[in-house]
């Protein structure tokens, strides 16, 4: 059962797949394992559904582990698929929110890159696939979206670690995503969880032109980074990718945003300064549990503001 | 397996746009192995650079001779990913 797993401790590939079994065996009515394709090594690309039933209904993509070495994205989103589980029935705001729409959660978004991690190389950031003429792998998937695409907010040397790869959607992983999303039509919020550093973005990324909901997402933004911060303190900053960082080119939530799913933000979580990508264990569940009110707020929002 | 005995990620803190190039123009050099954990974006933000130990030198030299301050945050990346490797095997050991 779910209850002898270890959520305070990073796992390997394997231990989070058999552990996705479990949870959909602890709650059968509510979680089921999607396929939605194969990553460039062939492992299984997972998806979680959450789902009271009803056809086509809204639904909320969440991601987590597009850049392999972020361990701690892998885990939250462990912790979190098990809040959502644990909560339906119990939590009035996550009952209201599965009553009505749908949940998806693809924990180990980037296998190759993650399974490499245990393996070989733990600072590893990109996929693993070939690029053709050069001694270099991987493609930065966080680049490689058709949004955007090419732009000087990714590079074109296959040896960078933001390179963009030799196409948009060039990436299995990242085409599965897009053709799961686009088949299925009616997700309203994408939410790709990265780290570290502690922001909570919006689009846009590859232009300084402010996104049409720009207001709307920035309150959100707002109020969700307000919430987080009042569990432990942690503070975030907020804002479209382009304002807070830099000119980023390729990424999900822009082209979520550009394919009409309005509520799309990546969360860069903790590292409070110290520790970087290699957050320790420790960590995991306090940095879990402040990033749960945040997500919340954002699909409370979702729900209560049908489009 | 890769291993990271000696690298270190360092913290650093651009006072003007000045500084911020000269540390875009650092990470493009393709002799150094040094990689942007947290990118060089504006003074407001701090940086963290990963490098391996045999850049070290050449790094902290530069840093030095442009007056860009910075601190180690992490002094042996291999010393902290032991710790993990260790905190893992332990922490499977009970879940068995």
């Amino acid at each position: 059962s779910t209850s002898t797993f270890d959520f305070a401790s990073y796992h390997t590939i394997d231990e989070i797949y058999d552990w996705m079994d479990t949870l959909v065996d602890d709650h059968p009515n509510l979680v089921s394992k999607i396929q939605i394709g194969q990553s460039f090594e062939n492992r299984s690309l997972y998806v979680l559904k959450f789902s009271t039933g009803g056809s086509n209904r809204s639904a909320i993509w969440l991601d987590t582990g597009i850049h392999a070495r972020e361990w701690v994205t892998q885990a939250v989103g462990v912790w979190t698929a098990n809040k959502i589980a644990k909560e339906y029935g119990q939590d009035p705001s996550v009952t209201a929110i599965l009553d009505s729409m749908d949940i998806f959660l693809e924990i180990i978004t980037n296998p190759d890159g993650f399974a490499f991690t245990h393996s070989s190389n733990r600072l590893w950031r990109k996929t693993r696939s070939i690029n053709a003429g050069s001694h270099c792998v991987g493609v930065d998937p966080n680049r490689n979206w058709d949004a955007g695409f090419g732009g000087s907010g990714s590079s074109s040397n296959p040896c960078s670690e933001t390179y963009r790869g030799p196409y948009g959607h060039s990436e299995r992983e990242v085409k599965a995503i897009v053709d799961f999303i686009s088949d299925h039509g009616n997700v309203k919020s994408v939410i790709s969880i990265h780290s570290y550093s502690q922001m909570l973005l919006f689009p846009y990324g590859y232009k300084r032109t402010p996104a049409p909901h720009y207001q709307e997402l920035n309150e959100l933004a707002k109020k969700a980074v307000r919430d987080l911060a009042a569990v432990y303190g942690t503070k975030y900053t907020y804002g479209s990718i382009v304002d807070t960082i830099y000119v980023a080119d390729g990424t999900t939530i822009d082209w979520a945003y550009d394919n009409g799913v309005k509520y799309s933000f990546t969360f860069e979580l903790r590292d409070t300064g110290r520790y970087g990508f290699l957050l320790p264990s420790t960590q995991i569940i306090p940095t879990a549990t402040e990033t749960w009110p945040a997500l919340l707020d954002i699909m409370i929002h979702v729900l209560e503001h049908p489009y | 397996e890769e291993l990271f005995v000696g690298d270190q990620v360092l913290r650093i803190t651009a006072s003007d746009e000045e500084q911020i190039t000269l540390l875009k123009v650092l990470g493009e050099q393709e002799e150094l192995q040094v990689d942007f954990w947290r990118h060089p974006t504006s003074p407001s933000h701090p940086v963290d650079l990963w490098v391996s130990f045999s850049s070290l030198q050449p790094v902290k030299t530069f840093l030095e001779s442009n007056s860009i301050s910075y601190s180690i945050m992490i002094k042996d990346v291999q010393a902290l990913l032991d710790e993990e490797k260790k905190t893992m095997t332990k922490s499977r050991r009970t879940e068995r």
